[in-house]
């Protein structure tokens, strides 16, 4: 099973 | 005050459909290059990044900057009102809680006129990086469209290996697997159905199959999409919007676990 990242965890908060 | 008008309509609704399933709000940042939306899904697993250009519209009037909170699904409910040849109109004051959008017939025969509440949202802007591309494919929206409604029946997720000989889109679940191979063919008579791929290296990533399917909403816009990918970071998938601007939609991938 593979785990789905995060879009948080590619681009910062602006 | 701003307003902004676009003879062809059809345009817009199509932008609606487009991301009303993968996002139910989102808010429109407008200024006087133009109209841009940027919200993750409520997973926050995508990202949708959307420009409409001012100069696609005539008259595009944006006196000073505003951001419109929209409830997409009761805009998509609104523009499904407006035929497919009108043009379309949205004006939002400067104090006013609202927004209106008119519908007129070509002949101007017919004008319609739509009031709807603005909402305050509290949004999650990121920072899109700059970034070159590992693996950059174009192929034919409807391809693509077709690739990821077949794995669909097989599995959840798709693997996409990129190499100088091609793409592969490949799915496995319970009834087994399927791969699907798309050879570079640049040379076919019709610009719209040929298959580039422009590659530094070689990558191969793994996604979700139901969001892809959502930015498939999108086939109608654009004849071709382009698939942006590099290994370990989001998808890029993107469509054009006529002349006037563009849909992006980044998706992180899955990892092994």
């Amino acid at each position: 099973q593979d785990s789905q990242l995060r879009m948080t965890q590619f681009f910062p908060s602006e | 005050m701003f307003e902004a008008r676009l003879a062809q309509g059809t345009l817009l609704k199509k932008v609606l459909e487009a991301i009303k399933d993968l996002l139910n709000e989102a808010t429109w940042d407008c200024n006087e290059n133009g109209m841009s939306l940027q919200a993750m899904d409520s997973s926050h697993v995508s990202l949708v990044s959307l420009t409409l250009n001012a100069e696609g519209f005539e008259p595009y009037r944006c006196d000073r900057n505003c951001s419109l909170g929209i409830n997409l699904a009761s805009m998509s409910k609104i523009f499904k009102c407006a035929s497919n040849e009108d043009s379309i109109t949205i004006k939002a004051g400067d104090e006013g809680d609202t927004i209106t959008y008119v519908f007129e017939s070509p002949n101007g025969d017919k004008v319609s006129d739509y009031e709807m509440k603005l909402m305050d949202i509290e949004t999650d802007h990121l920072g899109i990086p700059d970034t070159t591309y590992s693996c950059v494919v174009k192929l034919p929206a409807a391809e693509f469209q077709r690739i990821c409604r077949d794995l669909s029946q097989i599995g959840e997720s798709v693997t996409i290996c990129c190499t100088k000989d091609g793409v592969r889109f490949s799915a496995s679940g319970d009834l087994g697997s399927g791969n699907i191979k798309l050879a570079q063919n640049a040379n076919v008579d019709k610009e719209d159905e040929a298959v580039t791929i422009e590659m530094q290296e070689a990558c191969t990533l793994t996604f979700a199959l139901r969001y892809l399917n959502f930015f498939c909403k999108a086939t109608p816009l654009s004849p071709q999409v382009t698939l942006s990918m590099s290994n370990e970071v989001p998808l890029v998938v993107e469509y054009k919007i006529g002349e006037m601007g563009h849909v992006r939609y980044y998706l992180a991938p899955k990892i092994e676990d």
